[in-house]
């Protein structure tokens, strides 16, 4: 049913907030204390990432095609910072922190472009 | 239903002009034939920015290939990413030669503009003041329109182009730059468009001053809008480009470069003069 | 009931794109037949404007009430911008419209935000 | 439920910064004592163009008015439009003299960096080399700070002030450069950290490089972790700001200018040095 359909994308904007920011946090404060979350938060993404196929259909399969390989790549970026942040090369982590975030904006508007197509149908 | 084998992106200089539409038509009838979905995206007006921003989402979404306008040398960092990233980037209507692209399907735009250098000092008896209208400054197929423009028209010592200005690939802004020229050079005789919306603009401007008969006009592509000008005599002449062709070959090479095949990198496709004795 | 609220602000959101096109076309266009598509978009959107109460609440009236005056400040700058495009005052139109467009992304961005409100409670 | 009379806006440097959260709870205090609401909304990190983006989508809500970090000058204009459109400012914490804004409430910054200087240099006898993380290098408050410092310490002829770099007002950046500053500058035998978290991160490359004992910090701000670190004796001193008042005095003003009531332009909430014994 269509809302069921709306928390899932609603879920997965709030799910990709949340794991850039316990990402930021685990960044600023440097303690497994903080890491924990961060990876338990790409967990909880991942799990909503998987129920895409339910809201998937013949009109909008290439956006959802494009949400699901973002979150992916979403997810890849911000190993790649926690790696990166963990051998202490500062360089190279900023610049994919921000790719990160860039991402996550994508994965904001393609929510929001997802939720006007359930709306309008 | 079944999804088609390959996911690609094309990204106009701008979504809403109708000169890009066909070049989204020729792509999308391709894709059909090939078993691919072609998502047609980016600028609703011309902005690079927004151009680079929607590059980089076709990046992230991982789509099976990309697609674009080579518009200027701020894109070569971003086509190169998405080669990086194993993403084949094929360039259509403005090449960029310095990036990692594989191929390029368009006009060969110095080529074109020399074509128009020639056309417009033969139908002026090789004297005119000429003013140009230019969709922008920075792209680097204007650019080389205008150089083959002026290489084609330079041995012709009564031949002057008086002003170079850009439109922002936009009709409204073409116009306003042709009155300004007007305002500056009453004593114009010619008018260059070198992007497919300038002619329709130019035109406004000269029939509004009521200078149709002593002015020549020479525009670029085969809009209907265009074509209708040219019937009517206000537009002399347009250097035709086969934007459709664009779109279906630029597509049949993505779908050989999918299926791990080499291809031809440069592709032009001719460009030649249409007069109202053509239609 | 809450679908109801959804669909409300996603056709404001969609209207608010709507004006801006419309707008843009009259632009374009120059004709009257572009400027009456342009003043039926502007009331369509006063018109789901006035029904902003539906979704007020003690907890989202500041973000509404930002919302409500946005999609006036919105239309107020459309009127300047068709304004001093009728004065063939090209300068300052180009430059309201820009700001015109600022607004109307800020609407979306708002938008995204009750959305994800009415989706949270 | 019943609306307050006014909606103002508080839009912070870093809405995450503990620093500018003290000003958020006085602006919340005064509001519900005045019958207003105040939002605190801007960008999570302190990013400049987030922060004029914050201010234009106010202007855009037509808020009955705005408190603001003034932070450099690129933040004139939109003040200006704020005002232009009857939405009265006033900046905490960092001024915009050169603005159109209606009052100031915060630190004389240059005033509170004097007084770090001449406490820095009697701490040190008149001798040291000093390393200095600043929040950034563009925000007014930051360089009124270090000029005032400067000025203090110019006469001791055996202060050396040897670097001064920006944190982006971040722990982790300010550890960063404080870092480099050591291996640059192995001799360095005091540091002065010029915004809330610089203090904090300065501390954790001295400890952890074991010199701890030997090098100086003095800090700014009352964070409950500065104040934790000055009771343990990694950092000596701290100069004392009032955010708290800030946010309260602020929103008091706007409640008063919405009012309609002249208020007075500038007020300062002096600054003063803390140390252990204090505590
Ligand atoms: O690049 C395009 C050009 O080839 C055409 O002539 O006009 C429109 C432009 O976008
Ligand atoms: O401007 C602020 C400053 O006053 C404080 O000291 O540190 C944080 C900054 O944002």
């Amino acid at each position: 049913r269509i809302l069921n359909r709306l928390y899932l994308l609603n879920e997965i904007s709030q799910k990709t907030d949340d794991v850039y920011d316990r990402l930021n946090a685990y960044l600023v404060e440097q303690t497994p204390e903080y890491y924990q979350p961060y990876l338990d938060a790409r967990l909880a993404l991942k799990e909503q990432q998987s129920r895409l196929r339910m809201i998937e259909n013949k009109d909008n399969y290439l956006t959802i095609e494009n949400y699901d390989n973002m979150i992916t790549s979403f997810l890849e970026k911000g190993a790649i910072v926690s790696g990166a942040f963990q051998e202490g090369k500062i360089n190279q982590y900023a610049t994919h922190l921000s790719q990160a975030e860039n991402i996550a904006q994508f994965i904001r508007e393609t929510t929001l472009e997802l939720l006007n197509e359930e709306l309008t149908r | 239903f079944t999804k088609p084998q390959y996911h690609f992106v094309l990204i106009p200089e701008e979504m809403d002009n109708p000169y890009w539409q066909m070049i989204e038509q020729g792509a999308k009838e391709a894709a059909t034939k090939y078993d691919a979905a072609v998502e047609y995206t980016g600028p609703e007006q011309t902005d690079m920015d927004q151009h680079i921003k929607v590059m980089e989402m076709a990046i992230a979404s991982k789509a099976d290939g990309i697609l674009t306008q080579g518009l200027t040398e701020e894109m070569i960092p971003v086509i190169n990413e998405a080669i990086q990233q194993g993403i084949p980037v094929v360039t259509l209507d403005t090449d960029a030669t310095d990036s990692r692209r594989l191929a390029y399907v368009g006009t060969d735009n110095y080529a074109a503009g020399f074509l128009a250098g020639q056309t417009l000092a033969k139908a002026t008896n090789g004297s005119a003041k000429v003013g140009i209208i230019t969709g922008s400054l920075q792209s680097t197929s204007q650019q080389e329109r205008v150089n083959g423009f002026r290489d084609a028209v330079k041995q012709n010592t009564e031949i002057e182009i008086v002003a170079v200005e850009p439109s922002n690939i936009s009709r409204v802004q073409a116009a306003d730059k042709t009155y300004q020229i007007f305002t500056k050079y009453p004593d114009v005789t010619a008018f260059f468009g070198t992007s497919a919306l300038d002619g329709p603009g130019i035109s406004a401007t000269v029939q509004s001053l009521g200078r149709t008969k002593d002015v020549y006009i020479l525009a670029f592509d085969t809009l209907p809008e265009t074509l209708k000008l040219i019937k009517q005599g206000t537009i002399d002449a347009t250097v035709a480009q086969q934007p459709y062709e664009m779109g279906y070959k630029g597509l049949e090479l993505m779908v050989d470069i999918a299926n791990g095949e080499n291809v031809q990198e440069i592709n032009y496709l001719e460009a030649q003069i249409v007069r109202s004795s053509d239609l």
